[in-house]
């Protein structure tokens, strides 16, 4: 699976996934990734893909609910990224890229990796694996 | 005028012994992605676009699992899915069920755009496709010889491969099946655990 969050400089948020599935799946199955609330999810607050074990994605709607969290919660988007990793997937593993309308980037992942890589305006830039 | 920020990934879920030259090639993918993004914001391109850019470009390299180098069907065949959603009215679009349109995000984003609808599936998808007018390719295009390796592995190991994307020459790679009697739940005739990861 791939997948791009992007606040532009409006703080407009929006969020992209594309992905071909399981390997040796049945032909008919469908994943997380065109779930919308699942593995992608965009609001006026925040921009989510997600990525990993699709079923537990698909049980936590995981990508809305870090828009959730930072709407009812008032929880940042670090906070929210890293409270729905913990406390809402469920014993599944997956990872997540996420940006918010206030130009903060912020992953999250139970997995033992992820790629991954994210920029800021302000000179910010990391590419990682693990 | 607020500060643009982007993120891409190319999957969780990545094999510990990954060799370091596939390292390298996945983070050359992913820098080369990100400077893309950051051309285009620096344009003042809206974000929808920048996302459908940046996806488009992952799909096309068969580095990662989607588009060219889509993970393959029990049958051999690929059929790939992507969603685009946009934040400020929550605009989306999503399509699954694909096995001929090249870059799947765009065709999301034209159910977003040019359609009354959110999400277009299999024969429905591929027909607006081609009224559309999206460029289609055969479905062996997506098919690369490392992940007709992996399939055969996963079929003589009867079960659903970990996705470990940039697979080592050796094919060393792991399958749940030494899991599978581990829960009697079952789904689809298989032992759950075989599905845990992507």
């Amino acid at each position: 699976t791939v997948g791009c969050v992007v606040v532009d400089q409006e703080g407009r948020c929006a969020a992209a996934t594309s992905t071909g599935g399981l390997m040796n799946k049945r032909t008919g199955r469908i994943g997380d990734s065109p779930l919308i609330g699942a593995g992608t999810y965009a609001s006026n607050l925040c921009g989510v893909s997600c990525t990993g074990e699709g079923e537990a994605i698909i049980r936590a709607t995981l990508a809305r609910d870090v828009a959730a969290v930072m709407e009812y919660k008032g929880l940042c988007l670090q906070e929210a990224v890293d409270f729905v990793i913990k406390e809402r997937l469920d014993e599944g593993q997956a990872g997540l890229i996420a940006v918010s309308k206030n130009g903060e980037v912020a992953c999250g992942f139970n997995a033992n990796g992820m790629f991954r890589g994210c920029a800021t305006e302000d000179g910010f830039m990391e590419v990682g694996i693990w | 005028m607020g500060k643009w920020a982007i993120a891409v990934h190319g999957g969780a879920g990545v094999d510990p012994n990954l060799p370091v030259q596939r390292q390298e090639a996945a983070k050359q993918l992913l820098t080369r992605c990100l400077n893309l993004g950051i051309s285009a914001l620096r344009s003042n391109c809206p974000s929808i676009d920048v996302v459908e850019l940046v996806v488009r470009e992952l799909e096309t390299d068969p580095l990662f699992n989607s588009g060219r180098g889509s993970a393959l069907t029990e049958n051999g065949t690929v059929e790939m899915e992507a969603s685009i959603m946009d934040g400020p009215k929550r605009r989306c679009g999503a399509v699954s069920g694909l096995t001929t349109v090249k870059n799947p995000i765009s065709l999301a984003r034209l159910v977003m755009e040019k359609s009354p609808h959110s999400y277009l599936a299999f024969s429905g998808a591929e027909e607006f496709a081609r009224q559309q007018g999206v460029e289609l390719v055969d479905n062996e295009y997506f098919i690369t010889e490392e992940n007709l390796g992996m399939l055969k592995l996963a079929k003589e190991a009867n079960s659903i491969l970990f996705d470990y994307r940039i697979p080592n020459g050796g094919f060393e790679t792991c399958s749940a099946g030494a899991a599978a009697t581990d829960s009697p739940l079952q789904m689809n005739g298989l032992p759950i655990s075989l599905y845990a990861p992507e």
